[in-house]
């Protein structure tokens, strides 16, 4: 495993952990889709099948198991919680997510990795992970002010993937040396779709200004 | 294998 693949996955475990800190400490999902957590329910379930079929590394194992339990989590706290549940922003998170799980899941089965059941759910995975995050943008633009916490969340997530994009440029002229178009070209969009967001963190960050998105 | 080393990621 090299330093950047790392660094991306410790910093997606970090957002995670943050998100978490967030709803345990403040009580609050306010400016959290729920819409996109549910997403990342749905991509960690249908990524992670081959928990049962195949054997990598037991980091490998924790970090599958850690992401599938903690999106659980998450996606209860924000849906159950007594008290977490009316903090839930929840006419601002309007944004039409079934959409996209039809979309990825047809885009899914025109190009697949391979055509079998769990490949063909493997790129959804990957194709809904690119796109996860929409619900979530477009709540923050909506949002009068984003907290910190918020604010960091969502930093640290499109971090992760940006850090994924030199992990693959380093694998491939390292190791594996084959062209893998389907997490490259998603994993691209993905990290695309938060350059206005890294835009405006970093200049809120250096303003020492509080982070707000132009609608 | 086709799939390879490329499922080890996360």
């Amino acid at each position: 495993m090299n330093v950047f693949r790392l660094a991306g996955d410790m910093t997606h475990l970090l957002s995670i952990v943050v998100l978490l800190l967030k709803i345990r400490t403040t009580k609050s999902c306010a400016g959290i889709s729920l819409k996109t957590q549910e997403l990342y329910v749905l991509v960690f379930l249908t990524r992670y099948l081959d928990l049962f079929t195949r054997y990598f590394s037991v980091y490998n194992v924790l970090m599958k198991l850690i992401f599938i339990g903690t999106s659980v989590a998450i996606f209860w706290y924000m849906r159950y919680h007594k008290v977490v549940k009316q903090t839930y922003s929840k006419d601002l998170d309007s944004f039409r997510h079934y959409h996209l799980i039809l979309g990825c899941f047809l885009m899914a089965l025109l190009i697949p990795f391979d055509f079998s059941v769990t490949e063909v759910l493997w790129t959804f995975s990957i194709y809904l992970e690119a796109v996860a995050i929409l619900p979530q943008l477009v709540l923050l633009q909506k949002s009068r002010n984003i907290d910190n916490l918020t604010g960091n969340y969502v930093f640290l997530l499109g971090a992760y993937r940006a850090l994924y994009l030199l992990n693959w440029i380093y694998r491939f002229f390292t190791e594996i040396h084959k062209i893998r178009w389907i997490p490259w070209i998603s994993g691209l969009v993905q990290t695309a779709l938060y350059a206005d967001f890294f835009y405006y963190y970093i200049q809120s960050w250096r303003k020492h200004e509080e982070l707000k998105l132009p609608a | 294998p086709k799939t390879g080393s490329v499922k080890d990621e996360l």
